[in-house]
């Protein structure tokens, strides 16, 4: 009754946009608040 | 049509593989406290972001059942849309009996660049779009779990060690007791955060905040004047929107320490401090609310036990 799933520690989106030189871009064009997760006036 | 705001958090890094249907077909999702659905992408996605990971198809399972409701999904940058089906959800060995779950049949161009195909909510039922009954959840209700509880660890070790345990606590993953925090919402992972300090003085939340421990948010995320402040105390300055600190002064940064139930819990500059391709940040972020939201930054220096039963948060030293 006990079950452990292992996690992997992948690369990160941001890590993969800035090897494509896309960070920039896509931090721009989509502006990210951590809060919007909580609370949909942050939208 | 139910709608749950979820994570498009760019640093997320921690994934685990489940599989769904009969045959198993296996995806990896974000295992998040912050959020109740899961959901993984289907056949029916044509969306760049579908195409660049694995698809459910129901055809392909003995055991799918539709449901028939459609999902909405909103992100920060836009939204997934799918549909509502049941299937048997394998995680670890657990094999959940008749598991309601989203298809995608579109998704956010941001989620494209995520490793994950999809998420694996783990907060409570309130929150769930549709009011799809959660994984852990059915995990409670078919007697998987001994103890009505999950924890998570996190290891900053890339190769290996992270792990979410169902049904227990694993001793060898944190150190010292464990301080349990009565939840303050049983909506979101909640609690009372007293204060925070550095070096003896308090930065932020004087007098008390509320914070939700989240596998799904990388940083330690509060209110914009405490976040300044803390900011500032480090060494941080702003560049192009990111708070950046000197890497060559990690070494003197102080200690940022979070006040919980009258137990000290300090994060060393080495925890807060990430690198990346453009230099190093700081790992605490702004989020214009007055909660904050204690990410993976946290997690990573706290093994953390999340009790459904008696709805309360366990946090140990990491080991």
């Amino acid at each position: 009754c006990l079950v452990q799933v292992p996690l992997e520690k992948g690369k990160t989106a941001r890590e993969i946009l800035e090897e494509q030189g896309l960070w920039e871009e896509y931090r721009l064009k989509y502006p990210y608040n951590p809060m919007v997760k909580f609370d949909n006036s942050f939208a | 049509v139910g709608t749950q705001s979820m994570t498009n958090d760019a640093d997320l890094a921690y994934f685990g593989i489940i599989s769904i249907g009969t045959p198993p077909q296996s995806f990896k999702v974000v295992f998040d406290t912050g959020s109740s659905n899961l959901w993984v992408p289907s056949i029916y996605c044509s969306s760049p972001a579908c195409n660049n990971h694995d698809k459910f198809n129901p055809s392909l399972s003995s055991t799918y059942r539709q449901n028939g409701a459609s999902l909405r999904i909103q992100y920060g940058t836009g939204s997934m849309i799918g549909f509502l089906g049941y299937d048997t959800v394998t995680v670890g060995g657990f094999a959940v009996q008749n598991q309601i779950f989203g298809l995608s049949t579109s998704e956010a161009p941001f989620m494209q660049y995520m490793r994950a195909d999809g998420i694996l909510g783990l907060a409570y039922p309130r929150l769930s779009a549709s009011g799809a009954t959660p994984v852990f959840d059915n995990m409670m209700k078919q007697g998987l779990v001994s103890q009505d509880l999950f924890s998570v660890y996190l290891s900053s070790n890339s190769n290996s060690g992270s792990v979410v345990t169902f049904g227990g606590i694993d001793p060898n993953h944190y150190s010292g007791s464990i301080t349990w925090i009565p939840l303050s919402s049983e909506l979101y992972w909640q609690i009372t955060v007293d204060s925070v300090t550095v070096n003896g003085q308090v930065v932020a939340c004087n007098g008390g905040c509320q914070a939700i421990v989240d596998t799904g948010t990388s940083l330690i995320v509060g209110p914009q004047s405490s976040i300044s402040n803390i900011n500032q105390v480090v060494g941080a300055y702003s560049q192009n929107g990111n708070d950046m600190v000197s890497c060559n002064n990690i070494g003197q940064m102080p200690d940022v320490t979070f006040h919980i139930q009258g137990q000290e819990f300090t994060l060393p500059s080495s925890a807060y401090i990430r690198q990346s391709y453009y230099g190093c940040h700081s790992g605490f972020g702004n989020g214009g609310s007055s909660l904050w939201i204690l990410g993976d930054v946290f997690i990573r220096q706290y093994y953390s036990i999340f009790d459904r039963g008696q709805n309360r948060v366990g946090l140990a030293r990491a080991a």
